[in-house]
């Protein structure tokens, strides 16, 4: 497969807060983020899945040292939007592929799902663009899962933090 | 804001199938999307939240086409991996907005959300990667939500199927 993953990404020390059973109404997730953006809380990952019976879970990540910020920030928000709980998890890593081939190969996001499963890391959270494929997983699996990334798609071995976009 | 965002794009006709109650165990999303990656399904968006006590949903877009073969695949390798119950919705768009401005700013994923919920558009699934916020809506606001975000971040109209990465 000629070079359709171009590079691997590592961003520790990463918090996850997720604000479960928000009501699926237009503007909810607006309420939730309006705050976060007028506190200039910087958010990486966002991720929502379709709602249950109405009610839906959106989780974002931060930096480890912004988290009691955001937590403070979202858990105020998601009272005012009627959500349910506000759960949160630190010394996180998001493991990241680029590439601008994956738009027009198939089987990319499984390859690096198939590299995780091998080296038993559990994947927490998935997010994609059409160049880029993300996973949080424990920070604690960070360099192995880097590891297995790298030899899957055949990559040089990168400085961990170079972030590509 | 000079230029943060750069640009808009609409992908419509787009499909959604989501598993749900997957095992939270390593090598669970590798089951699902082996199956889907043999069979040469090009899947674009993918979205995993948390687990919930064990159990995570995992949801993937097709073009509305492959619905039926990525449909009956995602089936088969959901029950092989000990999930719960498979749904899908099709005649959906998805709406993204891109910009290299983003890594730097806070708040533009809001300003994206506040402009869907001034226009009373319901978000039903989000996936964001440092240059690009994506989300998926009912097809029928396709229009009106890409008129909504253009002229939140200021762009000038684009033809609407022009893909942006
Ligand atoms: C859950 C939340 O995303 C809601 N659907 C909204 O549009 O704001
Ligand atoms: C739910 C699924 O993503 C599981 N955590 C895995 O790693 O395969």
């Amino acid at each position: 497969m000629g070079a359709v993953v171009t590079g691997a990404a590592l961003a520790r020390e990463q918090s996850r807060i997720t604000v479960r059973d928000l009501p699926d109404k237009p503007g909810v997730v607006h309420g939730l983020f309006r705050e976060l953006a007028e506190a200039h809380v910087v958010v990486d990952m966002i991720v929502q899945n379709v709602a249950t019976e109405g009610l839906a879970d959106v989780s974002f990540t931060v930096d480890d040292d912004d988290l009691p910020s955001a937590l403070e920030i979202a858990t105020r928000a998601a009272r005012s939007q009627g959500a349910g709980e506000v759960i949160h998890a630190s010394d996180l890593a998001k493991v990241s592929v680029v590439g601008s081939g994956m738009k027009t190969h198939t089987g990319v996001a499984d390859r690096m799902f198939a590299a995780l499963a091998d080296a038993r890391i559990n994947i927490q959270m998935i997010t994609t663009s059409e160049i880029k494929i993300s996973v949080l997983v424990d920070q604690q699996f960070a360099a192995e899962a880097m590891k297995a990334v790298h030899a899957v798609f055949d990559l040089h071995v990168v400085p961990a933090d170079l972030r590509f976009s």
